[in-house]
């Protein structure tokens, strides 16, 4: 009879150089906060050197917390230094021709992190990348994303992600652009009450495009969308190692109105393609605006133009009007950002004046622009000045850049200094739908002025306590330390506003009881809690570092390097140094992680990859500096 | 379920049962005055046998006060809120309170829940959670008044037509068909009525075990000592 022989990927005669091996992504989330782990196996059979790439992308709110290769049973680890360190490294070893590794945005969400190393003949290198992120909840869920792309048939890959969540998991989703539909029961989903495990290992034959070939279909995005269960109450506090993490979204609360001034960019820039898909988005917009909000239009070039004059209530015929003027906003002129948004602000100052808006109402300015300033004040800094003294912490301002050349350090000190946050508007297709998809996240506030309090001799190094608003669909998350040793329980009290009452939830938890449950789970990394402290921590520092005034913000950054050093996370403040083996000398790499302020460029290439090239030609790599 | 009412300035209490059939909606407190209303819904045991007397509790209260645009519904689930259109739910599993000029709501999570209106009336709604896998009992709900001493002389219901004081003599006690609970005859209301001295439980404090209210016990639907009768306190809905 005839032997059966398990299909390999050096069937048909084409026996692959750099093979691909093992590919592992094991990720493990714990309310919220996940540690991902991506082990990659290539192995080298040609009689010559080659050189092996590891290339892979993770989220841009991860942090990289751990790299490693292992050659001839070797490992070389990663060590996270000050990021001036790691450079002075960096340059010694450019300064000797050596080549660099480096991490670099990538599209919208993700950053690509990329090393190669040359491998002897019939050796191994053993990859291993180790990333955190909290999962930030966003429109009702949180999503979890892995981009795969080996760009060749891999004889073991894998993706397990085991999730647990105290509050139980409401539902989850797994979405794979790749799979066809008759390969999405690989994916196995097992959910039962506070845990959850996502697995998909493909066989070859499975990961093949077609039956005889060596393209794999692996190539895209692999989401794992959840939310937990939850209701109107304090939320869910966890205690782990002395470590407290404090979740905070209600449900069951009614919306509160909103008043919003779009203050729209119509400049030369923005002629054509962008200006058509502004309307676009603003009547889709204003057709989903609830009747009991409120909005104004003020559209500027060189020159301002508020919509009428005043804020309407967005009634249905009002918002009939409305859409018809936005359909026929066209693009000219220069670009004058201080006098609209100072006049926005003014506009809903006249409007609370002559009570025509709701006593208890959410009010902001959202400002959608595409380049400078350079027309009236044109001077950033004056600008913001202006527009904070103007709005002086009444109104929220969110800035939407729209496109390559706008300038976003400025819009986001602008928005973060008043209450909002920046976002990039890709110059895309769907730029309409990311329009909607920002407005969407603030279009439905629930609570006002929301304060969590905790006794005060019991914790300490609290994360932000206090927020201004909560909107539907997001999350507040506080964590802090537990200083209290003695403590039996914590009480959490969050004290906020809905749209006629004053709130009151409270929670107390038994520390004794919440370390228990937590430690009695085999999902979680023991130390998860004091990590995600220490990540929030980090992450609210680097934002309240861009609107800091000099003294202020030297002390943030010692804070920053300090617990990024501490807990080993490659900020925007440090770098990852290590050290590779290539023949006789070391060579040194440097991984930094780039900030939302670098020029966006359109991805080319993505994905959880290995390549191949000749050992002499290498890859030209370029420093890339997020600061 | 049972009533215990004050009489002559707190010094003693009455009480008695109103036997009603599940999902039977009664009114307890109405204020024509101040337009305010609490209705509770009866729930039964979970099982119903045969030529057996058949227990009720209040499942469901409803208080409505027109006037400032609120309504509660208290169910032994949930509570839920509505304030003009706004309608927040409250898990019994949280502590919380939501407060407005007008009115306040603070929830002792898996316990009670007290509400104020104003300076018109403070009740205080307590939740018995009974073992889910029992075989007959269910939670079920306890309604105390803390203070109507703004709510008009027009109000009326079960326990509302009791927020005036009552005065009620009692004369003649007498052993009674059962041992250790003794008869007496009480005037109240122009009536002559035959009671029987016995115990009544308030779970406020102690909302498993209850504390033993001394007081006298009005046989038959609480006739003669409540206006009219039992059905004329039926309405048709919570609200």
């Amino acid at each position: 009879g005839r032997t059966l022989k398990k299909r390999s990927i050096e069937e048909h005669g084409k026996k692959m150089d750099l093979e691909l091996h093992a590919m592992k992504i094991e990720s493990k989330v714990t309310s919220r906060f996940a540690h991902t782990v991506v082990i990659s196996q290539v192995l080298n059979r040609a009689n010559v050197s080659k050189e092996a790439f590891f290339e892979i992308e993770l989220p841009k709110t991860a942090f990289i917390t751990n790299f490693s290769m292992t050659l001839d049973g070797v490992t070389y680890v990663g060590v996270v230094k000050e990021k001036e360190v790691a450079q002075k490294q960096y340059q010694q070893a450019v300064s000797r021709g050596q080549t660099a590794g480096l991490v670099k945005a990538s599209g919208r969400k993700m950053e690509k992190f990329k090393v190669s190393v040359n491998i002897g003949t019939k050796k191994k290198v053993i990859f291993e990348l180790t990333y955190e992120e909290l999962l930030k909840r966003h429109l009702g869920a949180y999503e979890m994303q892995i981009r795969v792309k080996p760009q060749q048939l891999v004889n073991h890959f894998q993706i397990d992600v085991h999730i647990f969540e105290p509050q139980g998991i409401a539902f989850l989703n797994v979405d794979a652009n790749f799979l066809t539909n008759n390969l999405t029961s690989i994916v196995k989903n097992t959910t039962s009450g506070t845990k959850a495990h996502v697995s998909f290992k493909p066989t070859l034959q499975q990961q093949r495009k077609c039956p005889d070939c060596h393209e794999t279909i692996l190539d895209g995005d692999f989401i794992i969308k959840y939310d937990v269960n939850r209701d109107l109450s304090a939320g869910s506090v966890q205690i782990v190692n002395g470590y407290f993490v404090h979740h905070f979204a209600p449900a069951n609360l009614a919306r509160i109105p909103k008043n919003v001034i779009f203050v729209i960019d119509h400049s030369g820039s923005m002629s054509g393609t962008k200006m058509h898909q502004t309307n676009e988005a603003l009547v889709k917009i204003l057709g989903d605006m609830d009747t009991k909000d409120h909005f104004g239009i003020i559209i500027f070039d060189d020159t301002i133009d508020t919509w009428k004059g005043t804020i309407f209530q967005a009634t249905l015929e009002n918002v009939i009007e409305a859409k018809k003027f936005v359909k026929s906003i066209s693009a000219r002129g220069g670009t004058n950002i201080n006098d609209p948004m100072v006049s926005a602000v003014r506009l809903l100052d006249k409007a609370y004046q002559d009570k025509q808006l709701p006593e208890r109402s959410v009010s902001m300015i959202i400002l959608l622009t595409d380049g400078h300033p350079n027309s009236g004040e044109s001077d950033p800094t004056r600008i913001q000045q202006n527009v904070k003294n103007a709005a002086n912490g009444k109104y929220n301002v969110y800035c939407l850049g729209f496109g390559y050349d706008v300038n976003y350090n400025f819009l986001e000190k602008m928005a973060l200094e008043n209450n909002g946050v920046a976002r990039r508007i890709y110059e895309d297709s769907d730029a309409p739908l990311q329009l909607q998809g920002f407005y969407d996240e603030v279009a439905n506030p629930l609570l006002l002025d929301i304060e969590f309090q905790y006794p005060e001799n019991a914790i300490s190094e609290s994360t932000q306590a206090n927020f201004k608003h909560l909107f539907a669909g997001s999350e507040i998350v506080v964590a802090g330390k537990i200083v209290d040793n003695s403590l039996d329980y914590l009480r959490a009290d969050v004290v906020a506003k809905t749209a006629n009452e004053n709130l009151t939830l409270q929670a107390e938890v038994k520390v004794s009881e919440a370390e228990n449950i937590t430690q009695q789970q085999q999902y979680i990394f023991g130390d998860f809690t004091e990590r995600l402290w220490a990540y929030l921590t980090i992450q609210q520092l680097l934002e309240k570092r861009i609107s800091a005034e000099t003294d202020e913000k030297k002390n943030l950054t010692d804070r920053i390097l300090e617990l990024s050093l501490k807990y080993s996370f490659v900020t925007t403040l440090t770098s990852m140094v290590v050290t590779k083996p290539e023949e006789n000398k070391n060579n040194t790499f440097v991984a930094d992680k780039p900030s939302e302020d670098e020029k966006v460029t359109r991805p080319s290439f993505s994905g959880y990859s290995m390549g191949v090239s000749s050992r002499f030609q290498r890859p030209v790599y370029s420093y890339v500096d997020s600061d | 379920p049972h009533f215990i009412i004050s009489i002559n300035d707190r010094s003693d209490a009455i009480c008695f049962n109103i036997d009603g059939k599940p999902g039977a909606i009664l009114n307890v407190v109405t204020d024509p005055s101040t337009d305010f209303v609490v209705n509770g819904e009866l729930i039964g045991e979970k099982k119903i046998e045969k030529n057996v007397k058949m227990n009720t509790y209040f499942g469901k209260f409803g208080i409505v006060n027109t006037q400032m645009g609120v309504k509660v519904e208290v169910s032994t689930k949930m509570i839920t809120v509505f304030h003009g259109v706004e309608k927040i739910i409250f898990p019994w599993s949280s502590t919380a309170s939501l407060t407005k000029e007008s009115f306040s709501i603070s929830i002792v999570k898996e316990k009670n829940l007290t509400l104020t209106m104003g300076d018109d009336a403070t009740f205080v709604i307590v939740l018995h959670r009974v073992w889910k896998n029992h075989p007959l009992h269910r939670d079920f709900l306890g309604f105390y008044t803390l203070d109507s001493h703004r709510l008009s002389n027009r109000t009326h219901g079960l326990l509302g037509q009791f927020y005036r004081e009552v005065n009620a003599e009692i004369y003649n006690i007498r052993p009674g068909l059962d041992q250790g609970k003794p008869d007496a005859t009480m005037i109240v209301k122009g009536h002559k009525l035959r009671v029987t001295r016995g115990y009544q439980k308030d779970y406020r404090l102690d909302p498993k075990r209850g504390t033993n209210i001394p007081c006298w016990f009005v046989h038959y639907n609480g006739k003669g000592f409540i206006d009219g009768i039992p059905t004329d306190y039926v309405v048709t809905s919570l609200f």
